[in-house]
């Protein structure tokens, strides 16, 4: 089904953003 | 640990769920906060996927024929719609200070919100999908219910033919069904009722030829196999209607869980 397809689609790229986020978090931690 | 209840929602949450919690507690742990950095990119491919999402969102709810699908989707989308806005803002507000104490709480709510409003969607989806199964099973309990008024071999060779459709397609759905569920006392349930169903139909349909041989020779011992024709009728509607009932239920046993 395609709408479970852009729902991956949405988490992966925000489970990306998060990284991306804290990444930079971690390394004060 | 959120639970999900059906591998596919898993498959698709679970990531974003443990990626979130992370970022609540580093952010808790590096209270003062550094420099973030620039978020334009990944925020960029969030509000891309989440146009996608609500195109596709939108197409799904102008081609279905459920009521209630129609009903509960749209809010669904809308707060997806807000999360991804509310990321946006949080990468507009890193930019001009990468250490803006609002903006890692946007970047906080936004990444909630994508998760919250994708399993609400999720949910809603997967919900719409349960109730075509069960329509599927309440063609099957009407069929059932006919059996008792079936007095002559054409009728029966109708009832067969009417019933054995749906009765395979039952009995597909519920099995891919129970194979998708992530909690097993309900996946047990499926099998075993699914089982007894796919048992009782030959049974059935053997009574029901019974009866109408004894009618049709004069009817010595007619209520004794009325009885156990409709005593069969009954425990398949039954297996059916707590397969209803199992494909209704999201709850979880805690203490399996833990």
């Amino acid at each position: 089904e395609m709408i479970l397809q852009a729902c991956l689609s949405i988490t992966t790229a925000t489970a990306a953003l998060i990284k991306s986020a804290s990444v930079a978090q971690a390394e004060l931690v | 640990m959120p639970v999900f209840h059906t591998k596919t929602i898993e498959s698709i949450l679970e990531p974003v769920a443990s990626q979130v919690s992370r970022l609540v507690i580093l952010h808790e742990e590096a209270e003062d906060g550094g420099a973030m950095p620039d978020l334009e990119k990944p925020v960029r491919a969030v509000s891309a996927a989440v146009e996608n999402l609500v195109r596709v969102g939108h197409e799904t709810i102008n081609h279905s024929d459920d009521p209630i699908l129609k009903q509960d989707m749209p809010s669904s989308l809308r707060r997806v719609t807000e999360a991804s806005k509310t990321l946006e803002k949080a990468s507009d507000m890193i930019k001009a200070d990468p250490y803006s104490k609002q903006a890692r709480r946007f970047l906080i709510d936004g990444a909630r919100g994508i998760l919250q409003g994708t399993s609400s969607l999720l949910l809603c989806f997967d919900e719409s999908e349960v109730r075509k199964i069960i329509r599927e099973c309440k063609k099957v309990l009407d069929y059932l219910a006919v059996a008792e008024v079936i007095e002559s071999m054409e009728d029966l060779v109708q009832f067969v033919k009417d019933l054995s459709p749906s009765l395979t397609k039952v009995s597909h759905e519920v099995d891919a069904r129970q194979k998708e569920l992530t909690h097993q006392p309900h996946r047990e349930i499926l099998i075993r009722c699914l089982d007894s169903v796919k048992a009782l139909a030959p049974i059935l349909i053997c009574s029901m030829k019974i009866f109408i041989q004894i009618l049709q020779q004069g009817g010595k011992g007619i209520e004794e196999a009325a009885e156990n024709r409709n005593y069969l009728a009954q425990r398949m509607s039954d297996e059916i209607n707590e397969i209803v009932r199992v494909l209704q239920l999201t709850t979880y046993d805690e203490d399996e869980w833990d």
